[in-house]
C-alpha cells in the first residue's frame, strides 16, 4: 500500500493508539480495516482506508496483521512531512515494511516491523438510525473536551434544535459550552450543523472524548451521532479513503 | 452517581 502523503496515515497511528496499544490489520483487496476496543471494552474504534484512496494498493490474498501502534507510531516519528510511505508484507513473512521516500527521491529509509499475534474479538456494530447527528469543526470539539474536562470527569451532551450543550460539574462546580447551529454557512468546515430527530441528552466520560480528539488533524470537521442510550459515534473521515470512527458506551444514572 | 456501561450490552461480538 503505498501513499503519496504518508502523513496521513501517521495521523491514522496518533489518532488511535492511545486508545488501543495493539490491532490487527485486516488487509483485502478492498483496502485496510480495523477494528479494536481499548483494554476496559468501554470504547471501540473502527477504521477503514479503501484501496482506491491509495497511491497504489495490492494485495493477493486477505491478511490480518497484528500491529504494536505504539512500536508503529515511533517508526512513522521518524519520516519526513513530505515523504511518501510504502507498507509491505511478503506473503510468508513475519513482519511489515514500511519504506518511507523524501520528496525529492534523495532519501529511502526502510523499517521492518514483527508482527505480533493478537486474538482480537469483533463487534458487530449495526447500521444506526441516529436521533441526533451533529458537524462541527474537529478543533472545537477538541478544545471542549479540553475546557470541560478542567471541571470535571463527565461531560453531559444535550442537544436541542437551537443547539447543542457541553456541560461538566465536579468539585470546583460547573460549567457549560453551548453552540448555536449556525445559520448563514460560508465556510462548511467552519460551520456546526445539528439534524435532530428528537432531542437527546448523554453522558459521557471527557477521558475518552479527548482521546478521540487525538484523530482530529485527520479532518477539519468532526461528526457526534447519538440516541438515547445508545452509544456515542465519533466520526473523523480520511478524504477520498475513509473513516476512522470511535464510538463509546454512555454513563448512566445508578 | 453515573457508572461506566462496557460496549457489549449494545453491540453482540460478531
Amino acid at each position: 500500500a503505498r501513499l503519496l502523503h504518508g502523513s496521513i496515515f501517521a495521523k491514522v497511528i496518533e489518532g488511535l493508539r492511545e486508545l488501543v496499544n495493539e490491532a490487527t490489520w485486516e488487509c483485502s483487496g478492498n483496502g485496510i480495516t480495523l477494528q479494536a476496543m481499548d483494554s476496559s471494552h468501554v470504547a471501540l474504534v473502527s477504521l477503514v482506508m479503501r484501496s482506491e484512496g491509495f497511491e497504489s494498493y495490492r494485495c493477493d490474498r486477505n491478511m490480518s496483521l497484528g500491529i504494536s501502534l505504539v512500536s508503529m507510531s515511533k517508526v512513522l516519528k521518524t519520516m519526513g512531512k513530505d515523504d511518501s510511505l510504502t507498507i509491505r508484507v511478503n506473503d510468508d513473512s513475519d513482519s511489515i515494511i514500511i519504506a518511507m521516500e523524501s520528496q525529492n527521491q534523495d532519501k529511502f529509509a526502510d523499517y521492518e516491523l514483527r508482527l505480533m499475534d493478537l486474538d482480537s474479538e469483533h463487534l458487530g456494530i449495526p447500521d444506526t438510525d441516529y436521533s441526533c447527528a451533529i458537524k462541527m469543526p474537529s478543533s472545537e470539539f477538541s478544545r471542549i473536551c479540553r475546557d470541560m474536562s478542567i471541571m470535571g470527569d463527565s461531560v453531559l451532551i444535550c442537544t436541542t434544535k437551537e443547539g447543542v450543550k457541553f456541560s461538566a460539574k465536579g468539585d470546583l462546580g460547573q460549567g457549560s459550552i453551548r453552540l448555536v447551529q449556525t445559520t448563514n454557512i460560508e465556510k462548511e468546515e467552519e460551520a456546526v450543523i445539528i439534524e435532530m430527530k428528537e432531542a437527546v441528552a448523554l453522558t459521557f466520560a471527557v477521558r475518552y472524548l479527548s482521546m478521540f480528539c487525538k484523530a482530529a488533524p485527520l479532518s477539519p470537521q468532526v461528526g457526534l451521532s447519538l440516541s438515547e442510550d445508545t452509544p456515542l459515534m465519533c466520526e473523523f473521515k480520511i478524504a477520498e479513503m475513509g473513516h476512522v470512527r470511535f464510538y463509546l458506551a454512555p454513563k448512566i444514572e445508578d | 452517581k453515573r457508572h461506566q456501561n462496557q460496549l457489549r450490552p449494545y453491540y453482540s461480538s460478531a
